[in-house]
Order: C-alpha cells, then structure tokens, then sequence
C-alpha cells in the first residue's frame, strides 16, 4: 500500500552534504500499524515527509495506494495530501490567527462535506480530544499539549486511508497520551487504515504491530511485534 | 531562594475566565533540583512563566534571589531574565533567522563576555548536546530534537543560578534525553544552581530530589523523592 524504493535524500549545506536518508526501502501494507523510533536526527521526519508527499526525494520511487508520486499533477498531488494523508506534524504547524476549531476544520474545506457535516465532525473531534472547552482558543491561547491535539483531531478529520503522526505524544502526560494513541489505534484498526507513528517513548511504540529502528539516514531494523 | 505567595492567574476569554493558576504556594531552595508534572492544560507553563519573569501573576508575591519581582525596574526585570535564570521554553523560541551557534550565543550578547569568549563558550555548548556540525543550521534546518538540543544549549551560556526548563526531552530519544537530562542536573550540582524542570516522563522526573504535582491550576502534591 506503501512503497519507497531505494530513497535517497540530502541537504546541501555549501559544501558539506547531510544525509539525511540513506537508501530506504520500506514496504508496508493496508491497514498496519507500524512505530518508527531512532535517535534525533536519524531521518524520521524526513521519511514521514517524503511518504505524507511533503517533500521530495532525490532518488528512488514513492508508491502510495498504487500511485507512484513522481507521476501524479500537482492537482492530484494536493488531493492525495488532502484526502488520503492525514497527518500530525512534529511542530504541529497550527494557523496561529484560527482558533482551535477552525484548524481543525482546515482540511475538510474544498472536501465533499457541507457546512454543517464540517461543523459537526469538528465538534466531534474536540470532544475526542477533551478539547470541547478550548473550542475558541488560538494556537497562542493554549498549551503545549493542547496544540498537539489540535493537530491530532485536524488529522482525523477527512477518514483518511493513511495517518502518519510525528511524535504525537511529545507533550502530553502519560495518561492523556496513552488514550490519544489508543484513540488513533482505534480509529485505525476500525477502518482499517495504515497508522505510521514516530516516536521516542518505548511504550507507546510497543503499540505498534510493527517497529522500524532508523540510525543515521537507514532502518536498521525492521521487526513484527505482534502477531494479528 | 524562590518563593511563590498565593499566587493566582487567570486568562480572560470573553465572558469565560480560564483560572490557569489557583493559588499556589511554593518555596524552593537555592541548589535544589524540581521536576513537576501534571497533565495537559494544569498551569505547568504558566507557573514556570511567571517564576521565569515572562508573565506576570493577578495576585500574590513572586520572589527570586531575594527580589520581589514586583518591585523590580523593566531593566531589573530584564538583567534577571537574562543573568540570573536560564530557561528552555517549551516550543524552544528560536530566532528563525539565526542559525543554532548565533541563537546559543543571543543571551550572552548584552553581559560582560568579550566577542571572542562568547565565540568559545557557544563552541563548548555546541559539543556539550553533541550539535559541533549544526553550528551553521538555521532551525528550519534542523530535526526537532536538535532544535531542543539548541534551545538547551542557549539557556546554559549565561551560568545562571536557575534553570527553568520546560519539557527539555519531548523530542528527544531516550538515549539523548537521559544524557541531557543528567547534563542539566550536573551542571546544576556543580553550580549549586536552582533547576526546575516539566516532565511527563516518570523516569525523566525521578532523577529530581523533589517532585511536585500539578492539577488544574493548583499543585496536589509536593514530596522529596531523594534525601541528600
Ligand atoms: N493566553 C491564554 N489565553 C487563554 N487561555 C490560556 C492562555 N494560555 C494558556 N491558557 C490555558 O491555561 C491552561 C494552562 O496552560 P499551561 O500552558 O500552563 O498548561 P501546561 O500544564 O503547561 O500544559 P501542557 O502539559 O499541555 O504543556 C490551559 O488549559 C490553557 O488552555
Ligand atoms: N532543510 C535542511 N537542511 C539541512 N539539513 C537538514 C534539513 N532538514 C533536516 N536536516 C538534517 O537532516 C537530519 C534528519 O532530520 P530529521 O528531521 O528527519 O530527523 P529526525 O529523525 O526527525 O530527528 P528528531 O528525532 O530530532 O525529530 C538532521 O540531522 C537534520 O539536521
Ligand atoms: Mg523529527
Ligand atoms: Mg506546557
């Protein structure tokens, strides 16, 4: 369902080249859930990138639900970001001039879904997310915890087939991050969607069915951690 | 050394008062090492804000280093946050447009330190979170955890008497984590410096001597977890 195909990314910085990934291979089928963890700076979120087609990679092939990327039109390239992604970035990347609900409503806009089916799924998801009184904050009127799941309910949003979330529990106590990633394993497992999670807590990546181990621009280790 | 009176905070939004902070009181000692936890929203941020002199309290006393931060000039009140308390924010607060030596050196700029001990002393830092080939990365060129490696690095040039950091390991593999961790109570001990520090990793919390409990704007619990 997921394809990358001897990926290679640099960075040019003058004359020094990062590495930032180096020769990744990586296949993963409709409906896994799969964890990535490996130490800062070891690739995650460039791969997480290059998958969720935010960035490109200098060499090899990215093929997401049959489509190889590198074929699609910006058009198509913009809907698959849209409708088929969701995805909870690192930095969570919240409009800081729209308030909670209208972050959350962000990618439903240019959807099939009307005002009000918009309105509803949005109150839905902050109600997922224990935000229901936070509805009218901005990003700047919030905590660090509260802006994560902010991001995480605008993921959700559009039920799409693939979800990839960027360290979604780095802010969040325990309790409150174990039932956020219980939430997206829920979600995930009920339409049976491919969850694709980076993060540094061993707990929360032993949720995963499957566990990749990234150093240095490579996966170093690619095991099933649980049987179905 | 820190003294938090009967301190109260809240935000207005509309006809809705959001009490962040509801009476707290807390004395904390020169050379003592806090962590505080509680979950997602409980006033952790706003707590070490105000005793960090970014923001100010609706009521009650904050004093610092025998300073009752009320009575203290705009240009006292700056000398202290820059020369008296290191922080590392939550959302780090690099400058975009600096790279990672330029931000770890900003609080130096303005202190007696000559140009060319500041260039030494950002060079130490630098090796210190193991980022000597970043130096030149601006932050939108750096992974998340190396951006926290940064806003660590910048909150220890000035040898302040306190440390405030913020979730220091949100982004950060449990290897690096624990090795900052244990940088920032080394460098504490040694200086006989005041660290406090937000977790919501329990065994990141537990390297404190201290732990305090917050819960919807009022600390719960407050218990020494090490004798001396
Ligand atoms: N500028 C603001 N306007 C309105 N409400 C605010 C503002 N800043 C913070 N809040 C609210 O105050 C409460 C406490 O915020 P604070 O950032 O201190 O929490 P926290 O304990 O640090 O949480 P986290 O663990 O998620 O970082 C939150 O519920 C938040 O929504
Ligand atoms: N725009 C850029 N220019 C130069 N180097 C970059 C750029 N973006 C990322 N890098 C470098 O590429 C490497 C991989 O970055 P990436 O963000 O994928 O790491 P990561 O595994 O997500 O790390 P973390 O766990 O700290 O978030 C890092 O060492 C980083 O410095
Ligand atoms: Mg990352
Ligand atoms: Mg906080």
């Amino acid at each position: 369902f997921i394809i990358v195909d001897n990926v290679h990314k640099h960075y040019d910085m003058g004359e020094v080249k990062v590495l930032a990934l180096n020769s990744i291979n990586l296949s993963i089928n409709r409906g896994e859930i799969v964890s990535i963890v490996g130490s800062s700076g070891s690739g995650k979120t460039t791969l997480l990138n290059i998958i969720g087609a935010l960035d490109y990679a200098d060499s090899g092939k990215i093929i997401i639900d049959g489509h190889d990327l590198s074929s699609l039109t910006d058009k198509q390239l913009s809907y698959m970001r849209r409708e088929t992604i969701g995805y909870v970035f690192q930095n969570f990347n919240l409009l800081e001039e729209l308030t909670a609900a209208k972050n959350i409503e962000m990618p439903m806009i240019l959807t099939k879904k009307s005002k009000s089916e918009r309105k509803k799924k949005v109150e839905e998801l902050l109600k997922i997310v224990n935000l229901d009184d936070r509805a009218n904050h901005k990003p700047n009127q919030l905590s660090g915890g509260e802006q994560q799941r902010v991001a995480i309910a605008r993921a959700l949003g559009n039920d799409t087939k693939i979800i990839l979330a960027d360290e979604p529990t780095g802010n969040l106590d325990s309790a409150t991050g174990n039932r956020i990633v219980d939430l997206l394993l829920r979600v995930s497992k009920e339409g049976n969607k491919t969850l694709i999670f980076v993060t540094h807590e061993n707990h929360i990546a032993t949720k995963a069915d499957r566990q990749i181990v990234m150093n240095d621009g490579l996966i170093i280790e690619d095991k099933i951690t649980k049987s179905k």
